[in-house]
């Protein structure tokens, strides 16, 4: 697959824009969160675009970002957990 | 710091099946 660039991104509709980078996001977290991973590169989509690119390019920054997210999903089911 | 990161954020779906998995 070719690497995503700024110009690649530019070009195409916003909401394809993030298809795009989730598809790139997708198989790094599946790598280390199978069970989570829709739900984390959702979450991650979230991010400006231009941050996306720059944690792509960033494997430790992509991780611990992914460790963010974890935490954030946990702490936030935890809560509905104790409100049921 | 509070983290950004937006708990109910909606799921990704990837459009095409990963390669190498399940096997």
């Amino acid at each position: 697959q070719e690497p995503l660039t700024a110009s690649m991104l530019a070009a195409a509709p916003p909401q394809e824009q993030k298809q795009m980078i989730g598809e790139r996001l997708y198989p790094l977290i599946h790598a280390m969160h199978p069970m989570l991973a829709g739900k984390i590169t959702g979450m991650l989509l979230e991010i400006d675009n231009s941050e996306l690119l720059l944690l792509l390019e960033s494997p430790d920054s992509l991780h611990s970002k992914i460790e963010e997210a974890v935490a954030v999903l946990q702490a936030h089911q935890a809560t509905e957990t104790s409100h049921k | 710091k509070k983290s950004t990161l937006n708990p109910n954020a909606k799921e990704f779906n990837p459009s095409k099946p990963l390669l190498g998995v399940g096997k």
